[in-house]
């Protein structure tokens, strides 16, 4: 079973089509294993990222460098999933 | 214990046998009217389900519900179980219901894509797409919602199959898409089509893959108006509405573009909750309020399509 421990959501606000086209590029970057959850569209639509953890600090340098802003939406993807396995077993229980 | 509806634990997540194991229940608890029907198979050879609602007649005009289709959107499927027992419940008590069906069928197929439901439980929580291997490629599984023949492979889905929006190798190639095109060519009388996704809080009508606006845009908008204030007189959840272009992007190949090409005028697709705090890992707690929420708007489009007929 996968694991996402570390894992970040990020939402990322593109300030206009220049840094939406750079989500995009970063979006293909396999190496990253960038998983939109919300696909980066226009800028007045926030992009939501879930980037895993060895990879957290090289998306966020990148969008630093490129100044585009973002926030974390989720600290911690696997707490939650850990969370939600265990509401489940307690209400079969 | 003997089953029923009755203990099933509609706030909590369940997994594809729970769910399939309470569909037996429901059509157990309401055998005149509720009947399960297997519409086909998925890749990995899983039946694919679909509850039919039906109080007589013969080929009466239809609406046709589906959850699950991206099978981490876990709080479609649990809202589409929690809707499907309050039609069931609803039939003979509430007015609206009543009067649905006893004009008209519904066909509700709650686990859509059930290889990507399963391996959502058994290894990857993430996984949107289904389960199909894709020749020349070590990546696996198509977007459901890109496979459909409307503006397919168009821009706003993907020809790379490592990609999450990836439409296939054709028009249909999967096998949970055209089961569906086939049951709905088959009826000739689907009058609506409902697809629940998650998240965004959105009420989307076509088009997705072209800037045209639909012929009947300004009938859909004003219903998606209506169906999203009722929606917010709940909880004050806030939905915005629109065209799936005009209001979040260009997406080919979707299903609501497909049906409302193939003559079903009410098409509409949800983006249940959230907006983004917690995407597709919303706390089960989540689960009734947001069914709750959906129920009033996903009756006004029943109920305009029963009095609307074309």
């Amino acid at each position: 079973e996968q694991l996402f421990v570390g894992d970040q959501v990020l939402r990322v606000m593109a300030s206009d089509e220049e840094q939406i086209t750079l989500l995009r590029v970063l979006g293909e970057q396999a190496e990253l294993q960038v998983d939109f959850w919300r696909h980066p569209t226009s800028p007045s639509h926030p992009a939501d990222l879930r980037v895993p953890f060895p990879n957290l600090q090289a998306v966020k340098i990148f969008l630093e460098s490129n100044s585009i802003s973002y926030s974390i939406m989720i600290e911690d993807v696997q707490k939650l999933l850990d969370e939600e396995k265990k509401t489940m077993t307690k209400s079969r229980r | 214990i003997e089953r029923s509806t009755s203990t099933f634990n509609f706030a909590s997540y369940h997994t594809l046998d729970e769910i399939y194991d309470w569909m037996d229940t429901l059509v157990d608890d309401h055998p005149s009217f509720v009947s399960k029907i297997q519409i086909g198979q998925s890749y990995e050879n899983r039946p694919l389900y679909v509850l039919k609602f039906s109080t007589g007649g013969s080929n009466r005009s239809a609406i046709w519900l589906d959850t699950g289709i991206h099978a981490r959107e876990w709080i479609t499927q649990a809202t589409g179980i929690w809707t499907a027992n309050k039609i069931a419940k609803g039939y003979g008590q509430d007015p609206s219901i009543t009067t649905i069906l006893d004009s008209m069928d519904i066909f509700f197929e709650i686990v859509t894509n059930p290889d990507g439901f399963a391996f959502t439980h058994s290894s990857n929580r993430m996984w949107r797409k289904t389960r199909s291997i894709n020749a020349g490629s070590h990546c696996v599984g198509v977007d459901p919602n890109r496979n459909w023949d409307a503006g397919f492979g168009g821009s706003g889905s993907s020809s790379n199959p490592c990609s999450e929006i990836y439409c296939g190798p054709y028009a249909h190639s999967e096998s949970e898409v055209k089961a569906i095109v086939d049951f709905i060519h088959g009826h000739g009388n689907v009058k609506s089509v409902i697809s629940i996704h998650s998240y965004s809080q959105m009420l989307l009508f076509p088009y997705g893959y072209k800037r045209t606006p639909a012929a009947d845009h300004q009938e859909l908008n004003e219903l998606a108006k209506k169906a999203v204030s009722d929606l917010a007189a709940v909880y004050g959840t806030k939905y915005t509405y629109g065209s799936i272009m005009g209001t979040i992007y260009m997406a080919a190949g979707t299903t609501i573009d497909w049906a409302y090409d193939n003559g079903v005028k009410y098409s509409f697709t949800f983006e249940l909750r959230d907006t983004g705090r917690y995407g597709f890992l919303l706390p089960s707690t989540q689960i009734i309020p947001t069914a709750t929420e959906t129920w009033p708007a996903l009756l006004d489009i029943m109920v305009h399509t029963l009095e609307h007929p074309y």
